[in-house]
């Protein structure tokens, strides 16, 4: 399976 | 001028503990309303998430907001210099380039100070959506910690499935799988061993075992634990601090290739 980073689901403010 | 006080330097040992193996380093924002920390784990895989409110210290003055980047491995250091029952105060200059621990014994015939050298950390900080979760599941912390620790033996992954029946934990690997079946209790009497699941539609989740036990060090801090799931988005775990704040652990989940 693959993990994404946490980047991928919450925006950089 | 910064200065935060805690009757019993337990609490921050327990604090530090929770964060110090995802976290090498992190920004402790102060202000009025008090300390929060957001970081991510060194492989952005995860995001720690802590709020201690000022209303929960024993004394509090931030007098301007101020961010200290601390080496976690070094406050670990000072922490284990402090008896748990120690008054622990916490201080800062305005624009300071350190950070003073002042430890205090009960009968206050012993008092110690250890200033540690601040950090200049380029933290990014991310935007958390409310999310009106699919499933919440609440259950003793240690037997989440049991849990995940057990299964962790037998594989990298553990799928957790949660219906309004329960909630059920799964791992395959070289040995063989293991399934937890956890069922919701109504067990009134004793609220703090009970498992409640609020559920608007079934959610199955995979995420990494290594993860979910880095998470679990938190379990000192809290009775209870929170997971809350929605499909496609990451996962929450969270431990509340009694009167004082929080800690939330999110966890990207992991996708089919």
């Amino acid at each position: 399976m693959f993990q994404p980073a946490i980047t991928s689901f919450f925006t950089r403010k | 001028m910064f200065e935060a006080r805690l009757t019993s330097a337990a609490t921050l040992k327990k604090v530090l503990e929770a964060v110090k193996e995802l976290l090498n380093e992190a920004s402790f924002d102060c202000s009025d309303s008090g300390i929060q920390l957001q970081a991510m784990d060194n492989s952005h895989v995860s995001l720690v998430s802590l709020t201690l409110r000022s209303d929960g210290f024993d004394k509090y003055r931030c007098d301007r907001s101020l961010t200290m980047g601390m080496n976690l491995a070094s406050m670990s250091k000072i922490l284990k210099c402090a008896n748990n029952d120690d008054t622990v105060t916490i201080k800062a200059q305005d624009d300071a380039d350190t950070v003073t621990f002042v430890f205090e014994s009960k009968k206050q015939e012993k008092i110690s100070d250890y200033e540690m050298k601040l950090m200049n950390l380029d933290q990014e900080h991310l935007g958390i959506p409310e999310t009106d979760f699919s499933c919440v599941i609440r259950m003793p912390s240690v037997e989440f910690a049991r849990i995940v620790r057990d299964l962790a033996q037998f594989g990298e992954t553990v799928l957790i499935c949660c219906t309004k029946e329960g909630v059920k934990f799964s791992v395959s690997g070289d040995v063989g799988s293991a399934n937890v079946k956890l069922a919701q209790t109504n067990n009134f009497d004793k609220e703090e061993e009970s498992v409640s699941i609020e559920m608007q539609e079934p959610v199955s989740l995979s995420f990494a075992c290594q993860y979910l036990i880095s998470f679990t060090k938190a379990t000192p801090l809290s009775p209870r634990v929170q997971l809350s799931m929605s499909s496609n988005v990451p996962l929450v775990v969270e431990y509340e601090i009694a009167e004082l704040g929080y800690i939330r652990y999110y966890l990207a989940p992991k996708i089919e290739d």
